[in-house]
């Protein structure tokens, strides 16, 4: 069985008032085993 | 006498060729996974190649052998035979036995243990409030970016549409809302009419800038992950987010392995599968889960009532089922790691 996300995100770098970045990144490999709960991006 | 020795003979002799037999196609099995797993470290892309297996495949009758399968699975242990049956199964498939909600004994059948609940704890949430946790544990086989005219790759040479995948039915009111006026409408050319979705609208113009606010433009991305047999096999919310709609798409129900991945074409959009689409609180959020031969049936938390994997003699001759939840505009609000949905054997 397979699961697919497809989803929106904020793509180009802009900072809010606090400096902070809001680009989307994913924070894993091809490859990868993850667990349920574990951040795919941020 | 001598009948009964002959006899004697050929039924251990039948038995140590099948077994043989059955040895071989292991090894080999075993050696290509080997191969693959070598290529893929040395960072070569599996291709496409279409063989003569997956044409097997397409002629037989997958959603039935997937029912029976799911029959067998069900059929009730005594209560002293079952922890050497789920051992045994979590042996073969490298399950964690020590996350089982219940004592191994209280699994009634193959197909409850094979969708156990986990005990307490043992899947902590990500708690950053930005982040989009992974709904199930797997393989990551592909993420990235949607950038427009692009698809998402199977392996490869092989590619589907997100269109494909997640179906075409318009979600007016809520791509009105979020498209802010700055994204022209598209046109459905197949009837003429004018329809606008959340996907199409974000595939067509995926880089939206919200005008109210110094909020960042806004991108489409997908992440595949791929449950093997012995893998925790529910889904959990990714997000915070409302869930709008259901679309169930009746399939076939090809293994989604990785051999069948290199060599079934558009595997992802011709298998059985269920979608929700709905928001979040960067936009757009969809999450399809799809079937495969062993694991037929897709069971929605939300919505208990759902039945995948019937009888039915014609596949991909009726638009997908849909159901908008209640309230309109709402829809089921979910939290971040909520339950929304189990894969069920056959």
């Amino acid at each position: 069985s397979t699961v697919v996300l497809v989803f929106q995100a904020p793509v180009c770098k802009a900072s809010d008032e606090d400096g902070s970045s809001q680009e989307f990144k994913f924070c894993v490999k091809r490859g990868d085993k993850v667990r349920m709960g574990e951040a795919l991006g941020r | 006498s001598s009948s009964s020795e002959g006899n004697a003979f050929f039924v251990p002799g039948a038995t140590v060729a099948t077994i043989l037999m059955l040895g071989v196609l292991h090894a080999r099995r075993l050696y290509e996974d080997k191969k693959m797993e070598e290529a893929r470290e040395k960072g070569i892309e599996i291709e496409f190649s279409p063989d003569k297996k997956a044409t097997f495949l397409r002629l037989m009758p997958l959603r039935t052998i997937s029912r029976i399968w799911g029959n067998v699975t069900s059929v009730e242990y005594p209560i002293w035979l079952r922890p050497y049956i789920y051992k045994a199964w979590a042996r073969a498939f490298h399950s964690n036995l020590e996350e089982a909600a219940l004592p191994l004994d209280q699994y009634a059948s193959l197909r409850d243990f094979f969708v156990r609940t986990l005990k307490e704890g043992s899947r902590p949430i990500d708690s950053d409030p930005h982040s989009l946790a992974s709904p199930v544990d797997g393989t990551i086989l592909r993420f990235g970016e949607l950038k427009p005219g692009t698809m998402i790759e199977q392996v490869k040479g092989a590619s589907y549409s997100a269109a494909s995948l997640l179906g075409a039915r318009s979600f007016l009111s809520i791509a009105q809302d979020d498209a802010i006026g700055e994204i022209d409408e598209l046109e459905n050319t197949s009837n003429g009419a004018s329809k606008k979705s959340w996907w199409r609208v974000s595939l067509a113009s995926p880089k939206v800038r919200d005008t109210t606010s110094v909020r960042p433009m806004k991108g489409v991305f997908y992440c595949v992950i791929y449950l093997k047999p012995g893998d925790y096999h529910r889904v959990h919310s990714p997000v915070n987010w409302q869930v709008f709609i259901r679309r169930h798409f009746p399939g076939q129900l090809y293994p989604v392995n990785e051999r069948a991945r290199r060599t079934i074409k558009n595997l992802y959009v011709e298998n059985e599968r269920v979608v929700l689409e709905g928001q979040w609180e960067e936009g757009f959020m969809a999450l399809a889960a799809i079937g495969a031969t062993n694991i037929g049936s897709i069971e929605l938390a939300i919505e208990p009532e759902l039945r995948t994997n019937r009888p039915q003699k014609l596949l991909h001759s009726e638009p997908p089922k849909e159901r908008v939840y209640e309230p309109e505009g709402v829809g089921v609000v979910l939290k971040k790691g909520d339950e929304v949905a189990a894969f069920n054997m056959g």
